[in-house]
């Protein structure tokens, strides 16, 4: 079965998208056949690929099984990347799948024991700012978590939160995923965010990624573009950056 | 009963928590007895008072009938100004209170016909970034909404979608919650974030905030010490915006 890496974080607008979007591009550009599943019902990660309204099927109906995982892919602008989206759906997606002790388990499913097998070889997947049971199917369905994380002191609070949520995973339920690292992300040379950083690296050592994701202004015009920031400024700080951290992902999954 | 202003985008990351908490501050400065309600499991309005662990008893043990309004209010170092924290429970809450068409408007009576009418003049309600039973519970109690949005792309998908999920709540469902108008914030002077400031100025006109929130390394600093940026940095570019907002805000909640 495909590894499959979810990119997640309690706080709201760390840069999960942003990250599970480049990283994406980036595996696919080393030859990897990728898919990113879209789990959010924002939906910034299907629009980041043009798609200005949602699609009428996606992710929640291969989750619910009212799709086959191989019908519901689009096809993106990038050769071996295809998209999983997100759907209008998925905002009732808590509510649909409460109460069912089972349906955390749903994903999983398919992507290890079903037609997601011969389809891909990583499956990378952005999750909503949320603890409910869409993030479950993906922390459930994840062979991997990575942690992306702006050092602010109420996003540092969120890595913790989500750090021990995590583990509580793995030790009560069962669940296999690991942590993949924990990314810096929009950070600064100098002032709180720098020293906000500094503290998350003596905190968790080796668990951080050595490459840091610096803030960068074209980020949001590549989200004005619909382009990823790999393909619209690959020689810029996030740019490089996110080449560079794909690369120390790979390392991390293959246990070098 | 006091005015109830809730503070809600379903884009993460856009400063929900840092107006809320910087309005409710100017708002008891005024003289108003204010309430500032934590609804996000995150907690961090809550942590932003100084409470480095969620209290045990808070925000949904009054949404669900565990506890008094009056009783399970915290004080804070500011005069007017008492908090109704967020706890560890409200993690579980949209699975507590799915299936029950009827829980959406627990918070309204208890903010419109209980306790609350005696003890507070305004409350301000911090919504997580998602739109389940929490979100609903302080949309449907609420006589105005606030929606602060980053002038990025993203954001401003999440500005549109917040914006019609209100109205269509309007419509279909009977709230009467307004929309008390679009706050700007984190903006730049140039740069993709002024044209999408500029866009959405646009866009919505009138309802756009004259004020808007500039970026301020200030509010990190603050939050790393658990104080508002209005009382660390009150003549700073976001400390004098949050002052000018809470004006313009009460001009709009009274119909100027
Ligand atoms: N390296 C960077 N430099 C500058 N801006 C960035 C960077 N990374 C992300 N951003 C900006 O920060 C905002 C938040 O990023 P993004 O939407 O990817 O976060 P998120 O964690 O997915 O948010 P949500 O919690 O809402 O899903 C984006 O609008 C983006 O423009
Ligand atoms: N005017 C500003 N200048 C610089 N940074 C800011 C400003 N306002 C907010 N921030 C930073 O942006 C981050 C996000 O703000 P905040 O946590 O208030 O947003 P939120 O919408 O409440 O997030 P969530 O969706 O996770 O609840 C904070 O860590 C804060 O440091
Ligand atoms: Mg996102
Ligand atoms: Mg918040």
């Amino acid at each position: 079965p495909p590894a499959v890496v979810a990119v997640f974080n309690h706080k709201g607008g760390v840069a999960k998208t942003t990250t599970a979007t480049n990283i994406a591009v980036c595996l696919a550009a080393r030859g990897w056949r990728v898919v990113l599943i879209d789990l959010d019902p924002q939906g910034n990660a299907t629009a980041g690929f043009g798609h200005t309204r949602l699609p009428p099927v996606g992710a929640l109906d291969v989750v619910a099984g009212r799709c086959g995982f191989a019908e519901c892919l689009l096809p993106t602008p990038f050769a071996d990347l295809r998209l999983l989206p997100a759907t209008e759906a998925l905002r009732m997606a808590e509510l649909e799948l409460a109460g069912d002790e089972t349906a955390v388990q749903l994903l999983r499913d398919h992507l290890r024991e079903g037609e997601a097998i011969g389809l891909a070889d990583m499956v990378v997947i952005d999750c909503p700012p949320s603890f409910g049971m869409v993030t479950l199917n993906a922390l459930y369905a994840a062979t991997a978590v990575l942690l992306p994380t702006r050092p602010d002191p109420y996003a540092h609070d969120g890595l913790l939160n989500s750090w021990y949520e995590i583990k509580r995973l793995r030790q009560e339920a069962e669940a296999d995923v690991h942590v993949a690292g924990i990314l810096l992300t929009m950070t600064e040379e100098r002032g709180p965010l720098a020293d906000g950083a500094q503290a998350i690296r003596a905190e968790f050592g080796q668990q951080v990624y050595p490459t840091h994701i610096p803030g960068d202004v074209a980020v949001a015009e590549a989200a004005q573009l619909s382009l990823p920031v790999v393909v619209l400024d690959p020689d810029g700080g996030a740019g490089r950056a996110y080449v560079a951290v794909t690369a120390e992902l790979l390392a991390r999954l293959h246990g070098d």
